[in-house]
């Protein structure tokens, strides 16, 4: 069975996406097979692959909301070990659809872990989730075995913590009993900036030992990547974008082995 | 009457929190009586502002779903000639709620055009969206004049300009005919950096005229400025951020008189 892990945080901006290209990159690097599967209506994780509007023929829309099996939606992302199920701008009212249909918070999970994806030979999916706490990412939550937290190195990114682990705590008591938080990640962080100091202490000090050793600093060839469609560790191998990622999948391979 | 402008874009990340009350903050400055009102469920314009959670009595969910008058819910932010109408996470459920109800694209705009307003003299509105073409993004492209779109200077920011365009043209053709683009302003644009140039010749290209003059440069005392709870220009006047901030407002005021 893949480990699942959603990618979440509502605070926009944040760098969820590009930790899902990145670190789902860095991990096929390492020999893994990572599924990318992609919930924002944005598409964003798709774009940053390549994928264009005109060739996703199935989308996550299909899997969650029209029964279309994983394996029909899934597809290459042009990176080595690394798929990815796209995303659609149709997710905008998926909320809105999925109000009235019976076990809506389970939709996406009964369709990721259905006996049949595992022809798919999957090691890793990582769920890239919308800036909300909405029904897609609640469903995302629900999927999961863990959720990866993504936390942006400024002062209005610490506020929205706590409402995040309340409806980590709801899904778990409502849903997903063995759901857990598989680490908390610091992103854009510039270290010659005392805000950054601050919000970095303020977390450690707050999350202990969630929050990884591994720290993904601000770094321009992380934001040029996606215009090149493919993953920072292809773009510019020696970066300090792209060492990042590979240290934060090598640490989190670590503590997963630990558990 | 005052105006109304939607500070709005999908993506996340890109500034409209900032602009909302930096904006807000430098159009008070030139003597005008602004309101923020904060439709985020993460409430980052509130807190920006100082106005933490137990000081929100009456919030925009009580305005928007159970129909407390504005006067009511509107607040003073600390700033002169800039109050605000709290934010909640309360607000996370609103779309749900207003699904089923009657002219649920119109509650924003009743409870902000009811004529009792008019007693607050207020000259402009500003309404802070979360990041996302939700029904509470709706509300208030339907309750505005104009829609003011902060466009970060970012790859992954322009994708999502298409669909924000569709939305505002949508809204035009079934709830708010008189809707217009009051403009795009370019946020945390780095001049190094070739990206934010690209960018910006990208914008200016599709978008012409729509695009001010006035750029927003990436600056650190802007992204500061919240954990004081203070608008940039209060926290720092000299700053490359409340310079700009204080340009936008005057570069909106020449054009609205032209019109
Ligand atoms: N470490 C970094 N250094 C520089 N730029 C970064 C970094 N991480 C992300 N970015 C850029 O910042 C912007 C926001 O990142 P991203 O889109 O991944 O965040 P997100 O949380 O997925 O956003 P949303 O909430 O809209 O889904 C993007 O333009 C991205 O290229
Ligand atoms: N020009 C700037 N220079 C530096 N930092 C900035 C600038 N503008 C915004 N920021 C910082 O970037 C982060 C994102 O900005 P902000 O929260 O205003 O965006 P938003 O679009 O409102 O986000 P959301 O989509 O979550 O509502 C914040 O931490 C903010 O302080
Ligand atoms: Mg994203
Ligand atoms: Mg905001």
């Amino acid at each position: 069975q893949p480990r699942i892990m959603a990618i979440a945080n509502q605070k926009g901006g944040v760098g969820k996406t590009t930790t899902a290209i990145n670190l789902g990159a860095a991990l096929a690097e390492s020999g893994y097979k990572v599924l990318l599967v992609d919930l924002d209506p944005q598409g964003n994780a798709s774009t940053g692959l390549g994928i264009g509007h005109e060739l996703r023929k199935y989308t996550t829309y299909d899997l969650v909301l029209e029964g279309v099996e994983l394996q029909r939606v899934v597809r290459d992302s042009g990176v080595k070990g690394l798929c990815i199920a796209p995303g659609t701008t149709d997710l905008t009212s998926a909320d809105i659809e999925m109000v009235s249909m019976a076990r809506r918070s389970f939709l996406l999970r009964n369709a990721l872990r259905h006996p049949e994806t595992e022809a798919l030979g999957l090691d890793f999916m990582l769920l890239d989730c919308p800036p909300a706490l909405n029904l897609l990412t609640v469903n995302a939550m629900v999927a999961a075995d863990s959720v990866l937290i993504p936390l942006q190195s400024e002062f209005l990114a610490l506020e929205g913590l706590s409402q995040l682990m309340l409806t980590l705590r709801q899904v778990r008591d409502t849903a997903n009993p063995d759901l857990r938080i598989e680490g908390v990640v610091l992103t854009m962080y510039d270290g010659r900036n005392k805000l950054s100091q601050q919000v970095a202490n303020d977390a450690r000090e707050t999350l202990g030992g969630l929050v990884y050793d591994t720290i993904v600093p601000r770094n321009v060839r992380i934001s040029e990547a996606p215009g090149f469609a493919i993953p920072v560790i292809d773009y510019e191998t020696e970066s300090k974008g792209a060492q990042a990622y590979r240290a934060l999948a090598k640490e989190l391979l670590a503590k997963q082995a630990q558990m």
